[in-house]
């Protein structure tokens, strides 16, 4: 998951693992579209926007960022339905 | 809803059981999906009809990640089941995931509520942001019994399908809004630096470095605490939190539940035909709580473990101008708030008098 520069500070908090996580969450319930195959980097604008979509849904703060607070909200165990957009 | 308000074009629905999952006997599960799909059919035109082969509108099975539709499982926890929108073929199918221990209380994810919601979906609901409603994506743990389809989902399955010829159960929770202005609250209570604010079912969590309070159900942080609380206070030497709903009353060390509870208020020397306690606010400095109930007040020495003599006193005598009933009171900084109605009285301890008439909302900065 590229967290941008300014949020480097936030980059300390989390695994590779708990980025990868967070990216499968945003693919299975927001419609983030995977990476062509390494091709091109997914620019970070669209993972800030799926995430600030999330922290809309859940009346987080929206930071655009993966802070604590909205991984913690990830990892809650719930319906495997998107919550925006529907099945592909 | 989803994309094109996806919906059935007709009233009569069929579902079939397609497998089990071996953590309930099967007419545990039987049961608890005829009562998912009670809870829609209560309050629309649609009818459910069980087949035992062939194709149904609603095929339900469990699997383990991937499954045959593409959108694995993950495994325990995490994704707990899914469902089709409305149309052919796997259209309005259920999915639940079996690396998931299913039960029908609380002690595993409960399959009547996690069907119910996934129903919603097989009939044409999406997610709604609404931390009250059955169409929340979050699993919330919401009682084993007098389940109520809360307001939200009723709206929303009505504007596909309409309403049904009879509701059995009327009266649909809505989830309390914090700014509504005449916002009214059951209880409050700190708990080890937080605010916890309760209210029907749900409770806020206020951190006091935040603005925004989070809403909780009552019965996901605790399930075998009722899902409504009459009052609530905290002892912070001892550091525990007493709740208190009718006769009875819990002590929690954190957020677990002491041993031994719930206890009667009777025990704490109250009459035995006191039925509810109103409010009740801990005083550090004195080391008495106070027990709010109608129009008296009663004063408990915490380290006696006794009502104080000549109790209990007239709240008019003793506090005047905050009325003559309390619904939650909280204390901070040397000042009593006490909520009756939609507003609070802000009442200093030390000069003995009411300094403030606040809103309650405004507790939430509203």
């Amino acid at each position: 998951l590229p967290i941008s520069h300014e949020d480097s500070e936030d980059i300390d908090e989390f695994t590779k693992q708990d980025l990868q996580f967070a990216e499968r969450y945003l693919k299975t319930h927001y419609n983030l579209h995977s990476n062509p195959a390494g091709i091109m980097r997914k620019s970070a604008d669209t993972v800030a926007s799926k995430l600030r979509e999330m922290q809309s849904f859940f009346g987080l703060e929206v930071t655009g960022k993966l802070d604590e607070e909205t991984y913690e909200l990830m990892q809650q165990p719930r319906c495997g339905v998107p919550d925006v957009g529907e099945y592909n | 809803f989803f994309p094109r308000k996806l919906k059935w074009s007709k009233n009569n629905l069929t579902y079939r059981i397609v497998n089990y999952t071996p953590d309930l006997k099967r007419a545990e599960v039987d049961r608890a999906i005829k009562k998912a799909f009670k809870v829609w059919s209560d309050v629309t035109p649609l009818n459910f009809t069980r087949i035992r082969s062939g194709t149904a509108d609603i095929m339900i099975s469990f699997g383990i990640k991937e499954h045959g539709d593409f959108y694995p499982f993950d495994g325990p926890s995490g994704l707990l089941a899914h469902a089709f929108p409305p149309g052919p073929n796997t259209g309005g199918d259920a999915h639940f995931d079996d690396d998931e221990l299913w039960s029908t209380d609380s002690k595993g994810y409960n399959l009547f509520l996690v069907a119910a919601h996934e129903f919603g979906h097989s009939l044409g609901l999406e997610h709604s942001r609404d931390p009250g409603a059955l169409m929340f994506p979050v699993y919330t743990y919401t009682g084993n019994t007098g389940f109520l389809l809360p307001d939200d989902d009723v709206q929303g399955i009505q504007e596909l399908y309409g309403a049904g010829d009879y509701d059995p159960n009327p009266k649909h929770p809505k989830t309390p809004e914090k700014c509504d202005a005449n916002l009214t609250l059951d209880g409050i209570t700190d708990l080890r630096g937080e605010m916890m604010i309760f209210k029907d079912r749900f409770f806020w969590r206020l951190h006091p470095q935040m603005v925004d309070a989070e809403l909780v159900q009552i019965k996901s942080f605790w399930p075998e605490l009722p899902s409504k609380v009459d009052a609530a206070y905290e002892n912070p030497i001892k550091d525990h939190v007493f709740m208190f709903r009718g006769r009875k009353f819990w002590a929690l060390n954190g957020y677990d539940i002491i041993e031994g509870y719930p206890k009667k208020i009777y025990e704490l020397g109250f009459p035995k035909n006191l039925k509810a306690i109103d409010g009740a606010v801990h005083i550090s400095d004195t080391g008495k709580t106070l027990f709010f109930t109608g129009n008296k007040y009663w004063s408990y020495d915490e380290d006696t473990q006794a009502l104080e003599k000549g109790y209990p006193r007239l709240i008019e005598e003793d506090f005047p101008g905050i009325g003559d009933k309390v619904d939650a009171v909280y204390q901070k900084n040397g000042y009593m708030y006490f909520f009756n109605g939609p507003l609070q009285f802000e009442y200093s301890i030390w000069s003995k008098r009411v300094m403030r008439v606040l809103n309650t909302n405004s507790i939430f900065w509203c």
